[in-house]
């Protein structure tokens, strides 16, 4: 080695000109993808335009028909199995995937007719203890992030960050500018059987008393302002109109026969309230739609839980909160693994997805299951008008359908919910 | 499928959790 070290004699060439050049070139076009992965184009109100950035694996992605694969993908593994096979199959599956079929009910595996059954299997009772924190999670999973959201940017990753905005919806009331939100108001039958309890400011959720203090907090939460003005009650917003659907802007004022049924209910709502000294939703909570942040001595926190395919795949709610409206994104159905979520910038505001929007007891709650291609479909157990991953080209990013749940509680103007309550869940395509 | 959730809380609030952490539904997330 030695001797062939110091004998071998060096020949110089001149290295070609082409290859210096393509040198230069390559250099170049990695400065010019780097300034544009940093660059945010705004539209004329200011608010991001939501881009597809990343490496050249993601072009390609984005370039695949994902929402129509995923719908077979579901169509697939909602046929129905043989009996014979369904204990094999979906033991192999719970193998490969790591599904723990101890705590799975019903435990017998012939009664799960599709795989897409199986995916969305319930656990035991007791099958997961509840801790006494104010926040736990709300579902099977890994924690691929959490943090403190800085300027209204959320971390997607190191070093990659998103617009809260452009993830929860912002709320533009002209409905002339071309790109405001086709947010149609669709009202809910009450679904809850929300009923005030008695005088000790209780209120009896599915059984489950609850202090308004834990539900809601001592205090009067706020929102913060560019990102949810929350339901202001005004006679365009009737609560108590039923499933009339109504579009923001050119407000179908459904609400107009029924003010009368409306200004009762109230009334009949404050006249409860007054009786059994419950506050009602109206007053101490109705909270301005104008630019308030956050309380002072308060943080906008954010966590990503990420759901691998053999995580139990039903979610539930995180703490004792309020669940005033939805907005769902119809978007792209991009992979949401880690590795995507290194790659692919603006991930979680261009699939699709459900923004849960409420209050609980410190203020400001929202929580937003995201689709990815193998799971598709979004259910919520307190919305049957929901419908996700539907045929059919998405509407540009920022686009949502806007539903609000004050008819389900109207002393509490909107859906409540108790710690590890179940909300729905991720359906295969 | 992915999970974010975006709260308003008291600056004393603390996560109890570490980036690439398994955790089933019910675990503490967080406190204050």
């Amino acid at each position: 080695l030695i001797s062939a070290w110091t004998q071998t004699p060096t020949k110089w060439y001149p290295l070609p000109l082409a290859v210096g050049a393509l040198l230069l070139v390559m250099i170049q076009y990695r400065k010019k993808v780097a300034r544009a992965e940093k660059e945010v184009h705004v539209d004329h109100e200011g608010q991001e335009i939501i881009k597809l950035k990343g490496p050249w694996q993601v072009h390609v992605l984005g370039a695949l028909p994902l929402r129509n694969m995923s719908r077979v993908w579901g169509y697939m593994n909602s046929v129905e199995l043989p009996i014979w096979i369904r204990p094999y199959g979906f033991r192999l599956y719970a193998y490969v995937f790591g599904c723990n079929l101890e705590e799975i009910e019903p435990s017998d595996l012939t009664q799960y007719a599709s795989l897409g059954d199986f995916f969305y299997r319930k656990l035991k009772a007791g099958a997961r203890p509840v801790d006494n924190a104010v926040i736990v999670s709300p579902a099977d999973g890994t924690v691929l992030h959490f943090g403190t959201v800085e300027n209204l940017r959320v971390e997607q990753v190191k070093g990659i960050t998103y617009s809260l905005d452009a993830l929860l919806g912002v709320e533009r009331f002209d409905p002339g500018s071309p790109t405001s939100p086709t947010s149609t108001v669709v009202e809910f039958p009450p679904a809850g059987d929300m009923s005030v309890v008695n005088d000790r400011e209780f209120a009896n959720v599915n059984g489950i008393e609850y202090s308004l203090d834990q539900l809601l907090g001592a205090s009067t939460p706020s929102t913060p302002g560019s990102m949810t003005p929350t339901l202001e009650r005004s006679n365009s917003d009737s609560d108590i109109a039923s499933d009339i659907p109504k579009k923001h802007g050119a407000q179908i004022d459904a609400s107009v026969e029924q003010e009368g049924s409306l200004q009762e209910t109230l009334a009949h709502d404050a006249s409860v309230a007054q009786e059994m000294g419950v506050r009602p939703a109206l007053g101490e909570h109705k909270r301005s739609t104008s630019g308030t942040s956050v309380k002072e001595g308060n943080a906008l926190y954010f966590t990503v839980i990420y759901l691998a395919p053999g995580d139990y795949h039903r979610f539930h709610s995180p703490t004792a909160w309020v669940v005033e409206k939805r907005r769902h994104f119809v978007g792209e159905l991009f992979s949401v693994s880690p590795y995507m979520a290194k790659r692919l910038q603006n991930l979680f505001v261009l699939n699709e997805r459900v923004a849960l929007l409420g209050r609980w007891r410190y203020g400001f709650f929202g929580m937003v299951p995201v689709g990815a291609t193998n799971v598709g479909s979004i259910k919520v157990n307190f919305d049957a008008a929901l419908r996700t991953n539907v045929r059919g080209r998405p509407p540009p990013p920022g686009t949502y359908t806007e539903a609000v749940y004050s008819a389900a509680s109207p002393l509490l103007n909107g859906q409540p919910l108790t710690p590890a309550q179940e909300m729905g869940g991720f359906c295969l395509g | 499928s992915t999970i974010v959730l975006v709260f308003e809380a008291p600056k004393s609030f603390e996560f109890a959790v570490k980036a690439g952490q398994k955790v089933k539904v019910g675990n503490r997330l967080g406190d204050v």
